[in-house]
């Protein structure tokens, strides 16, 4: 089973051409193992990252270093499926 | 085995087994208005409905709306359960406009557009990954399976917002159509001939949205389809108050070419729309069971609106 505990949900608001730029190289790297439920478009469109837990520094140090601002918006996504999993179970019986 | 839609649960989420099961009750209770219509096989040789209400007559004029495309967008494959059986008991007692609608256009209904990725969402526990978004099609590359079916369509393939990289979330696939999804929904499309209304049916953020995705540039339709989104989104508001926005695909999400909507407009569907049903905030892809009814009944005000315009509307 593929546990994903730890796993957070970042929302980046790029404010600037470089920082779009800078995310994009960010998701073209495709060994990150980050998943991009959003993309770097424009500055008006927040990037949603869900960033595994051994991700987390590496991209908070890359947020910090190129001054991206962000918000978590899911703290463990794991806790999230396990209470729909619990609910699909209790549905199915 | 005696069963019944009546008791079906619609405020869970519920695997392709059951939904397909689903799908042979709602036609067993209502024959002399649906049919399940098989369209093809996935790439794993699982079979893909389309669900046709139709009062009569050949090739009628059609709407279309999809459902699932994206596998892990649990709460539109819901919806789009929720609303068969709204269509069908609306039928059945005569509730306007769904007659009238009906006694001038078919609609084609598809709950699950993309059926392998959506069994990977749910398997487990060996290898569960709820988060999945493709197909699960062999790429070029051994270790990434799937293509993006909202990325595969043959409308400026290959342009902005696809990757060309089979790990991608939002890869194209090598061609486009290369998928067999894709191919059996256009098939079935362009064999008919006679759609005036194409919608999809997604979830992120609440947003309803028309031509382009590939490109910044305004649609010939733009003003019209712009009015007639924004009514609709009024119409979905008026329920529970959620906001939608309303704009094109490439301005109010992302670029993205390769996407059915644009597909379909420029095969002549004119009333081409996607929807970003509310799944949003703290629950990406994970809303809570609990808001599934609210939100289909929502997500009908908007698609009625629309199917009554199309209806209103012929050209």
């Amino acid at each position: 089973e593929e546990l994903i505990n730890g796993d957070k949900v970042f929302r980046i608001h790029a404010e600037s051409e470089s920082h779009i730029h800078a995310l994009k190289e960010l998701e073209r790297d495709v060994d990150s193992g980050l998943d991009f439920w959003t993309h770097a478009v424009s500055t008006e469109q927040p990037v949603d990252i869900r960033v595994p837990h051994s991700r987390l520094y590496a991209l908070k140090d890359f947020l910090k270093k190129n001054n991206i601002p962000f918000t978590v918006i899911i703290n463990n996504v794991q806790e999230l499926l396990v209470r729909e999993r619990e609910e699909m179970v209790r549905n199915a019986e | 085995v005696e069963r019944q839609t009546k008791s079906f649960n619609f405020a869970a989420y519920h695997d392709l087994e059951t939904i397909y099961n689903f799908m042979d009750t709602l036609v067993a209770s209502h024959s002399n208005l649906i049919s399940k219509v098989n369209i093809g096989s996935t790439y794993e040789d699982r079979p893909m409905y389309v669900l046709k209400f139709s009062t009569g007559g050949e090739k009628r004029p059609a709407i279309w709306i999809d459902a699932g495309m994206h596998a892990r967008e649990w709460i539109s494959h819901a919806t789009a359960v929720w609303l068969a059986d709204r269509i069908a008991t609306d039928f059945k007692e005569n509730r306007a406009p769904v007659p009238s609608i009906l006694s001038k256009m078919d609609i084609y209904l598809m709950i699950v557009a993309n059926p392998d990725g959506y069994v990977f969402t749910h398997r487990s526990p060996n290898e569960f990954y709820r988060l999945w978004r493709k197909n699960r099609s062999a790429t070029s590359n051994p270790k990434c399976n799937g293509v993006d079916l909202n990325r595969n369509w043959d409308a400026e393939f290959s342009g902005p917002g696809a990757s060309d990289d089979p790990c991608a979330e939002h890869y194209r696939g090598p061609f486009a159509q290369s998928e067999i999804e894709v191919q059996n929904i256009a098939d079935l499309i362009m064999n008919h001939g006679n759609f005036k209304s194409f919608m999809t049916l997604h979830s992120y953020k609440q947003l309803l949205m028309y031509p382009y995705g590939y490109s910044g540039n305004d649609a010939p339709d733009r003003t019209e389809l712009h009015d007639v989104a924004t009514q609709a989104s009024r119409a979905l508001n008026s329920w529970h108050g959620t906001i939608y926005k309303v704009g094109s695909i490439f301005h109010i999400i992302e670029p993205a070419s390769g996407a059915s909507v644009d597909w379909a407009y420029q095969r002549g569907i004119k009333y081409s729309f996607a929807f970003e049903l509310r799944d949003t905030g703290e629950y990406g892809f994970l809303l809570p069971a609990d808001q599934i009814v609210s939100t289909a009944r929502e997500t009908w005000y908007a698609l009625r609106y629309i199917m009554q315009y199309v209806c209103d509307h012929p050209y």
